[in-house]
């Protein structure tokens, strides 16, 4: 993997075979599990870095959800490299990685993303036929059984932001739900999208602020503080209903009211006008400057157990 | 294979509340079958949509009509997306031999 491309974009094969590269190259530190299989029968592959132990507190970090997002798989990518190349050299990632495991699913909607490059790059969602409609797919982050089917979501099949017939009806996300809930352990949860260069915490889909509303609003400040310190990139930071609109059936108002109290969304940039077509040369400095805002999330989630 | 030739992405500038219902209502409008980028938040936050060939005119006179301020953040969206294609089919090209 060291000869892989990270300033460009590439298809899922291309990731695909990466992941089992890595895996190949650092069998101490690398997993691969299956999670479960898309609509279409693609594997849903979570990359998992463990220095041991059973059942370790963990962190999970998902990248294109939203399959058209495409500097996010990118960026996981970049991240799942990060890891093996920082592990035994940065302290602080060290540290973390000897008390907890780090869970990476690069391609979460991977029928969505192969169809971005076979057909449509301006797809969104996953790609599941609704029966009674000519429009396919569900949007993966309104799906899920939190607030679901409230406002924020569209009842419509043909909407960007359809919930689906039912929560967890799509199996990219009832695969991760049953995964985090059969672990038991996560502390973490971090959702990655693009491109609004935001860090968002629940809730979505209420305007009831969070329980730990204030240290995860102080720590997101801190996050993007750290993130922005590289390239200045400029982020806005706040509860998901009141940075940007009411949203439910979102990711992380799940996560967060499963116990997991580190529950972030980030958008990433574009920091000019290309929106979801980013340059590829801005891909390595996407995953440079998140990769310090995750940092910052991941070191405090290490350093306040729960 | 899809294709967006003449669909444009707009950035929204909306200066009011007023203006941002407008523009909310502008995402409601199904006829047109604009692909909102970049939603509406708040006043001081653009609002990117991505309007095809057919509809440009119908959208921009709308905006035009309420005094609403845009500009055309990507001018020809399938220019871009072609340009995307060839640098990654380049740098495809490029890494073969290496691998």
């Amino acid at each position: 993997t060291d000869s892989f491309d990270f300033s460009r974009y590439h298809t899922i094969s291309e990731i695909y075979s990466f992941q089992d590269m890595l895996v190949a190259e650092n069998p101490n530190l690398v997993s691969k599990i299956v999670i479960g299989s898309s609509y279409e029968g693609r594997p849903l592959n979570v990359l998992k870095f463990s220095t041991g132990g059973t059942n370790r507190p963990a962190i999970w970090i998902d990248t294109g959800i939203h399959s058209r997002e495409w500097v996010t798989q990118a960026s996981g990518t970049w991240f799942a490299k990060k890891i093996v190349t920082d592990y035994g050299r940065d302290p602080a990632l060290t540290a973390i990685l000897n008390k907890m495991d780090i869970f990476l699913e690069i391609v979460t909607n991977p029928d969505g993303f192969a169809y971005t490059h076979s057909s449509n790059r301006m797809w969104r969602k996953t790609r599941k036929p609704n029966p009674g409609s000519s429009c396919a797919g569900v949007d993966p982050n309104r799906n899920w059984d939190s607030g679901f089917g409230g406002p924020g979501a569209s009842s419509n099949p043909c909407s960007e932001t359809y919930r689906g017939p039912r929560a967890h009806s799509e199996s990219e996300v009832k695969s991760i739900v049953d995964f985090v809930k059969s672990h038991g352990n996560f502390k973490a949860f971090i959702s990655i999208h693009s491109y609004s260069q935001m860090l968002l915490y629940p809730f979505g889909y209420t305007k009831t602020p969070a329980k730990d509303q204030a240290e995860l609003h102080n720590l997101a400040q801190r996050a993007i503080t750290d993130l922005a310190s590289l390239y200045g990139t400029r982020y806005r930071y706040g509860s998901i209903i009141n940075t940007i609109y009411q949203a439910s059936g979102g990711t992380i108002d799940w996560t967060y009211e499963q116990g997991i109290k580190y529950s972030y969304t980030f958008e990433l940039r574009d920091t000019g006008r290309y929106g979801f077509i980013l340059p590829a040369n801005q891909i390595i400095p996407t995953a440079q400057e998140t990769w310090l805002a995750l940092m910052a999330i991941m070191n405090h989630t290490y350093n306040n157990p729960y | 294979k899809v294709t967006f030739e003449g669909h444009q992405v707009l950035r929204i500038l909306p200066k009011d509340e007023a203006q941002l219902s407008l523009i909310k209502n502008l995402e409601e409008m199904i006829e047109f079958q604009v692909d909102i980028w970049m939603g509406v938040t708040d006043v001081s936050n653009p609002v990117d949509v991505r309007v095809p060939f057919q509809s440009l005119q119908f959208v921009k006179i709308y905006l035009e009509a309420q005094n609403i301020d845009y500009t055309i953040m990507i001018e020809d969206l399938q220019v871009v997306l072609d340009e995307e294609q060839e640098e990654m089919e380049a740098a495809a090209r490029l890494a073969q031999p290496r691998n």
